[in-house]
Formats: C-alpha cells, structure tokens, sequence
C-alpha cells in the first residue's frame, strides 16, 4: 500500500458518503443517473468475487470490498425503493447495451487467463472504465448540476486519478510491476473526467453553480 | 518487467 492508493480509496469511500449524504438531506435522488448507479453494483459484485475464493489479502482489503457492494446495493435500495418518485428516468437516457456489449467483448478477449474469475474480473475494470458515461450524459443532457453532486464526481474523479502514480509507483518499487489492463482501463477513466473537472475547477470551486455553457 | 494482475487492490 502506498500514499497514493491510500488516499484514492478514501476518496472513493468518501464519494460514497457525498452521495448517501446528499439522497439523505435532500430526500432526493434528483441528479443521480441510477444507470449509472447499477453498473457500479455489477462492478463490485463481478471483480470481488474473490472475498469466496480463499485469496485473502487484509482485512482493510475485505472490509472496503463488502462496503463497496453493500453500499452501492443500498444506493439502489434508496434510489429504486425509498426515494423512488425523485428519480426521473427521463433524462437517464444513456443506453447500457452500448457499455455493457462492449466491454464483455473485451473481456473475452483481453484478459490474464480465461477462465470464469478472471474474464468477470477484466469485465469489471472495463466495466467501471465507462461505467460514468450514463451520469455525464445525464448531467450534459440537464446541463447543470446541484454542488453536492458536483463534490461526489469530483471525489470519483480523484480517486480514479490517484491511481495512476499509485501504479507509476508501482512499477519503480515493484521491479518493473505493471498490470496493463488496469492502466489502460484506468487512464480511459480518468480522462472521463477532465471536462467535468474543468467546470469543476472554473465554477463550483469558484462559489458558483455547475452550470455547461449552452 | 512482470506483467500482471495486482491482487490488492480493489
């Protein structure tokens, strides 16, 4: 574990508290593309399949895998069940076939060996890669977005970024350790959200609202 | 270089 990584993943937890916060107070999932929402289930459920396989790493390892797809099955929960009038599917428009076939496809065929585990792990990290098209879209389609919002992408943003010197790190104390497809998944990702983090950056850290220019 | 899966990290 490196600084880099640390950091990453308690910004990837924290992502989760914005959103659970922001459902919570506003009483609304208003914003929040649940397509979206449901990949990061499939996400989580399909790379931690090995919590049943015996290989165990730490405890913090296991603790953060069963939060992640106990919290995202509860975002749903909240989304689907509790606060289910707020979400509008109108505007969640994005279509899953077009994320879902394709990184299937490249699953198949990119991965360390075929075999069950491993074809669902490459999916996942493929499948996370885009798996925040459905959010983007929604937030260009609406073209604004509420603060609180803004903070969780912002938070999802960071940590997939910190990734990159973690695995750069990585590689210079590992003797030449390198996962390709994390790398290459994982860069796809960040570069998801540079737009959003330039209106980030310019406005809502500025004190104003998010808001794309027309 | 050892190119491969890092079971860490999640």
């Amino acid at each position: 574990m490196n600084l880099f990584r640390l950091v990453a993943d308690l910004s990837h937890l924290a992502s989760i508290f914005i959103l659970l916060h922001k459902i919570q107070t506003t009483r609304s999932c208003r914003g929040i593309s649940i397509k979206t929402q449901l990949l990061y289930v499939l996400v989580f459920v399909t790379r931690y399949l090995d919590l049943f396989t015996g290989d165990f790493v730490s405890i913090y390892n296991s603790v953060m895998k069963l939060f992640f797809i106990g919290s995202s099955c509860y975002i749903i929960y909240l989304m689907r069940i509790k606060y289910k009038p707020t979400n509008d599917p109108s505007i969640d428009t994005f279509r899953l076939e077009y994320i879902l076939g394709p990184t299937a496809v490249l699953a198949l065929i990119f991965n360390y060996k075929f075999t069950f585990l491993e074809v669902l792990w490459a999916f996942s990290i493929y499948l996370e890669a885009v798996a925040i098209l459905p959010q983007l879209f929604m937030l260009q389609r609406t073209g604004e977005a509420e603060t609180i919002t803004t903070h969780y992408l912002a938070a999802l943003g960071i940590y997939r970024g910190l990734y990159i010197p973690n695995w750069i790190y990585r590689y210079f104390t590992e003797g030449g350790a390198i996962d390709p497809i994390a790398v290459v998944a994982g860069i796809v990702q960040t570069a998801l959200y540079v737009d959003f983090f330039y209106v980030y950056f310019t406005k809502v850290l500025q004190g104003q609202k998010f808001e794309l220019p027309a | 270089l050892v190119s491969g899966k890092p079971k860490d990290e999640l």
